[in-house]
């Protein structure tokens, strides 16, 4: 554990709490993809498939998998159940496929030995770079966005970012690095810059989230 | 197979 890995998960748990914090005060999902969502559950029960068949790492890296996993069901619940009616699926139309039918080509292709869980690690780890993209998407269909929303975005790009130093670190101390993890971490920061740029300049500065016409 | 490293990371 080092402090740029430890802020990166606090970061990733602030953004679960923002989201939910959001979803519970509007008593609204509005500006959330569903999609997203739905792939970051599918992330985490693919990744952390581990917890029971891998070999124990700590009590915190059990808890905080957890937590991930049920807090992830817990917002699709929202989505789907209590707050259905400010769903709206038709600007949520980015297409799964594009993203489910390249991580799995690319998890039978690199993984780190070619088995089930193996291959399901690489492949969370894939979908996870691109997940965001349906609500980035929708994000640019739309034009706008809540500030509350864009916290709950910095906050999990922030997660991400955090990891970079986090690997650089861990490679001056360990002397090792993973690279699917790296790569595909690198992909998955890439994605948010166009969004820090616009968060940084307008809602930081008190403005409202709107992308250039 | 590359050596694996652990999967320690979220």
């Amino acid at each position: 554990m080092n402090i740029f890995r430890l802020i990166g998960d606090l970061s990733h748990l602030a953004s679960i709490f923002i989201l939910l914090h959001k979803i519970q005060t509007t008593r609204s999902c509005r500006g959330i993809s569903f999609k997203t969502q739905a792939l970051y559950v599918t992330v985490f029960a693919t990744r952390y498939l581990d917890l029971i068949f891998g070999e124990f790492v700590s009590v915190y890296n059990v808890i905080m998998k957890l937590f991930f996993l049920g807090s992830s069901c817990y917002i699709l619940y929202l989505m789907k159940m209590k707050y259905k009616p400010t769903n709206d699926p038709s600007i949520d139309t980015f297409r799964l496929e594009y993203l489910l039918g390249p991580c799995t080509v690319l998890a039978l292709i690199f993984n780190f030995s070619f088995t089930p869980v193996e291959i399901l690690w690489s492949f969370s780890i894939f979908l996870e770079a691109v997940a965001i993209l349906p609500q980035l998407f929708m994000l640019q269909r739309t034009g706008e966005a809540e500030a509350i929303t864009t916290h709950y975005l910095a906050a999990l790009g922030a997660y991400r970012a955090l990891y970079i130093p986090n690997w650089i670190y861990r490679y001056y101390t360990e002397g090792s690095w993973d690279p699917i993890a790296v790569l595909a971490g690198l992909v998955q920061t890439g994605l948010y810059l166009d969004f820090f740029y616009i968060y940084v300049t307008k809602v930081l500065q008190g403005q409202k989230f709107e992308l250039p016409a | 197979d590359v050596q694996k490293p652990e999967h320690d990371e979220l």
